[in-house]
């Protein structure tokens, strides 16, 4: 009598989050925008035999966005997963492996990311800030304010920004925007930057030192900006992850830094 | 005989209600949510 089928997969095997640990870490691996993420749960598997120790497996993955910018260094298992009431943002992904002897290798993977509706977010949370376009002027103005203040303050290298990560606006009972966006350090000091800017480069790869900073500005009914830039020291990033993510954000003041 | 006893036998077996306080396995899909759901 042939054998009986294996019992299927199921979400919750061992097996099967060993599958899902390495797509994550792929896909983490190779995102060059934005936040790390977080596996949330395990929608589905498939496993297609193709012969001895040899298998094709198709997950369907539901991630959460942490607050760990892609940049970090931060390990993955450290990183914390946005709240709800952060807005948070769920990533739905499609991954195609290949079990060969025990071993993993990711084949194939697509995934889209989408922030929770606002909606939700009211409802459970009237005041909470909600998620702003990232050209929003009133964000891009914080950005630079911000990028500004750090680097007119700073003994330390004059920081160019890479991408803005998000953005939230707050309306009541105060008007907050806050911002979280990656920066990258120059070969200048601040105090060179001040007497010519476009000189300020990026470092080349092999001396790379990244950071992220967060800023708040609060605009009514007085106007206050808080900013805290962090730097994660020297990092040897893969070479296919680009420094700067996307389209540079122009600075609106003549004269400011653009990226 | 034998054959019909023996598809006799599984047709009750069948037909047999489960036990009290019997707990269904859950599905095997999706799996646990670890943080929560959008």
């Amino acid at each position: 009598v042939p054998a009986a089928p294996p019992a299927p997969l199921g979400c919750d095997d061992s097996e099967s989050e060993a599958a899902a640990e390495v797509g994550v870490s792929y896909i983490n691996g190779h995102s060059h925008h934005g936040y790390k993420f977080a596996l949330n749960r395990i929608k589905n598997i498939r496993v297609l035999p193709q012969g001895l120790n040899n298998d094709i497996i198709f997950l369907e993955l539901d991630l959460l966005e942490t607050t760990c910018h892609i940049l970090s260094p931060t390990p993955l298992a450290n990183c914390t997963v946005r709240s709800f009431t952060d807005h948070a943002v769920e990533g739905d992904c499609d991954i195609k492996l290949q079990k060969v002897d025990g071993q993993f290798f990711v084949l194939a993977s697509k995934c889209h990311s989408h922030a929770d509706s606002s909606e939700d977010i009211i409802q459970l949370c009237p005041d909470c800030p909600l998620l702003a376009t990232l050209n929003n002027t009133e964000v891009l103005a914080t950005v630079t304010a911000a990028l500004n203040d750090h680097n007119s303050k700073t003994a330390d290298a004059y920081l160019r920004l890479l991408e803005i990560g998000r953005a939230r606006i707050q309306y009541h009972p105060v008007h907050v925007v806050s911002v979280e966006f990656a920066v990258a350090a120059t070969n200048c000091s601040a105090a060179e930057a001040k007497a010519d800017v476009e000189a300020c480069q990026l470092l080349p790869s092999d001396q790379s030192n990244f950071g992220f900073c967060t800023a708040s500005m609060v605009t009514k009914p007085l106007q206050d900006l808080k900013v805290d830039c962090q730097l994660y020291g020297h990092q040897v990033l893969t070479p296919d992850v680009p420094f700067l993510s996307r389209p540079g954000v122009t600075y609106s003041q003549p004269g400011q830094d653009t990226a | 005989s034998v054959a019909k006893s023996a598809v006799a036998q599984v047709a009750q077996h069948d037909k047999v209600p489960h036990p009290v306080g019997f707990v269904p396995p859950p599905p095997p899909c999706p799996g646990k949510v670890r943080h929560f759901k959008i």
